[in-house]
């Protein structure tokens, strides 16, 4: 474990914790994508399918179990407690148009062609684009809350942190993973339009709205 | 390709 990975582990589980107080304190999900968060939920349940057959560490296992039951509790907020806040209409990305693309190249590209290697590999192709819906939905409206924009920041900050944390760890324990490096630059790189956004509107104080 | 036997990151 160095000094990135736990960074970046810690500013994933900020962006979730963030998310679940948004909506808690304001008694409100408007803006907030619940299809990203369906995508998030999946993710979480593919990948952690391990936590029935591997025992890694406590950390791991503690970590693994906070982020599949806040992911289920955001999903919850959004689709049942406040769902006369949820912003249907606005929130329209087609996921089959993310899932079955991905579903399919977790079957062609995976490191084994076993059930729970193959949902592992899903999980990590998933994860890469489940925050277009959210991105979707912002272009759609035009504006963010700026809360909603620290949410988004956490996110793309704990999977640029794990890029460097995999650039460590290939010089140092001689360790890479192709099917999580290609996916993670993919993910970072959606997220560089947003951090520019970020940087020149967010942080000096003004709210993000995108031009007409 | 190489790869840990142990997934250990989240």
């Amino acid at each position: 474990m160095n000094i990135f990975r736990l960074t970046g582990d810690l500013s994933h589980l900020a962006a979730i914790i963030i998310l679940l107080l948004k909506i808690w304190k304001s008694r409100s999900c408007a803006g907030i994508s619940g299809k990203s968060q369906i995508l998030f939920a999946m993710v979480f349940t593919t990948r952690y399918l391990d936590l029935l057959t591997a025992y890694i560490s406590l950390y791991n296992t503690s970590m693994k179990i906070i982020y599949i039951g806040c992911s289920y509790a955001t999903v919850y907020l959004i689709y049942a407690k406040f769902k006369a806040t949820y912003d249907g209409n606005h929130d329209t990305f087609r996921v089959e148009f993310l899932v079955v693309p991905v579903g399919g190249l977790s079957f062609l590209v995976n490191h084994d062609f076993s059930p729970l290697e193959i949902l592992w590999t899903f999980s990590i192709y998933l994860e890469a684009v489940a925050i277009l819906p959210q991105l979707f939905m912002i272009s759609k409206t035009g504006e963010a809350e700026t809360i909603t924009t620290h949410y988004l920041f956490f996110l793309g900050l704990y999977r640029a942190l794990y890029l460097i944390n995999w650039v460590w760890r290939f010089y140092f324990e001689g360790f890479f993973d192709m099917i999580a490096i290609v996916a993670g630059v993919v993910q970072t790189i959606l997220y560089c339009d947003f951090f520019y956004l970020y940087v020149t509107k967010v942080l000096k104080g003004k709210k993000l709205s995108l031009p007409a | 390709c190489h790869r840990t036997k142990v997934k250990d990151e989240l």
